[in-house]
């Protein structure tokens, strides 16, 4: 024993119980923010409802695995609706942590309400109130006639959203068959609340590695 | 791998379970509720050194005793984790989405002498 041991694992110290326990608990700590590439636990501005998170839990269990050195988020929206069907909401989702990764699939799922009459017609548009009169860009159109939930792809680029991190999307939507306008509509085509809320679910990845100048000389 | 007990001086591994709740984590954390914080420790006395830490063939016995009677200046061998798995972990960041990540080698099955 009164040998230095070479390396640190060869001398297992002694430690009292609770001393080797708040040793443990401190290791984990940092264990578990190094494998989240986190540098501290995260301070969480405005969580989301729990009907919510359950149904996300139960969606990503469903075995579909995280790409290799990636990760699969959900991301909950914050829907302001100015008309009773929900057609011409606006989903505002909170992504800052996008900004440093490369995203390479995101899909929006809307629950249709079960009393839906015939096919309903859908188009999804980036908006953005920062540009001039808040122009807005068609991301996606579908039409379907199955209430349930549907998942819509949308092209990663039109998702990265602002500088800020915030991403809008307003939907537009009416039955297909009436061509009644989109505001006088009055039954609800599209639940907007609760465990059936709009979510994003993105998969995204370690950023590309820039080319560096060299390498391209 | 022998887990450790008191009495074993030599390479074995040390098994902890830790509750993200004892961090005081549970309300980030969402899934699991906790994870085996498994170590490795112990002496690698030199008959041991290259050993997968497990038990040996006849052949690696005799390979080790011809190690351990060898004139060869002693090496230092270490005992060190030689099989980790993945742990998958869901939880809420900073802007309340939640994330699913699959993190490499977080938890440690089996001990060795390098």
């Amino acid at each position: 024993q009164g040998v230095r041991a070479a390396c640190h694992s060869c001398r297992s110290p002694t430690l009292e119980p609770q001393a080797e326990q708040a040793l443990v608990l401190e290791i984990a700590k940092q264990q578990i923010l190094k494998g989240l590439h986190l540098t501290s636990r995260p301070k969480i501005s405005h969580p989301p409802p729990q009907a919510a998170l359950t149904g996300a839990l139960q969606r990503l269990q469903t075995g579909n695995m995280v790409p290799e050195n990636g990760e699969e988020i959900i991301s909950f929206a914050t829907v302001t609706d100015s008309s009773t069907s929900a057609c011409s909401s606006i989903l505002t989702f909170h992504l800052s942590t996008l900004q440093s990764h490369h995203l390479y699939q995101a899909r929006l799922w809307l629950h249709v309400v079960p009393t839906l009459p015939g096919t309903l017609y859908l188009r999804i548009f980036q908006w953005s109130p920062r540009r001039h009169q808040g122009s807005r860009t068609l991301l996606a159109e579908h039409q379907t006639t199955t209430p349930g939930w549907h998942a819509f792809t949308l092209p990663p680029s039109g998702v990265r959203g602002e500088d800020s991190g915030i991403l809008k999307l307003q939907l537009d939507c009416r039955p297909l068959e009436d061509n009644s306008t989109v505001a006088g509509q009055s039954t609800r085509l599209l639940d907007t609340t609760g465990n059936q809320g709009p979510f994003l679910e993105l998969k995204i990845g370690a950023n590309e590695p820039r080319t560096s100048r060299a390498r391209r000389r | 791998t022998p887990t450790c007990d008191p009495t074993t001086p030599l390479c074995c591994r040390r098994d902890h379970y830790v509750h993200f709740q004892d961090l005081g984590w549970g309300d980030w954390i969402l899934q699991p509720d906790g994870y085996q914080l498994n170590y490795c420790s112990g002496q690698c006395p030199l008959h041991l050194a290259g050993s997968p830490g497990i038990a040996a063939s006849f052949h690696s016995a005799v390979f080790n005793l011809l190690k351990a009677n060898s004139p060869w200046p002693a090496g230092t061998s270490c005992c060190v984790p030689t099989i980790q798995r993945p742990l998958s972990i869901l939880y809420l960041n900073q802007d309340g989405n939640v994330v699913k990540v699959d993190v490499p080698d977080m938890v440690v099955e089996a001990c060795g002498c390098s």
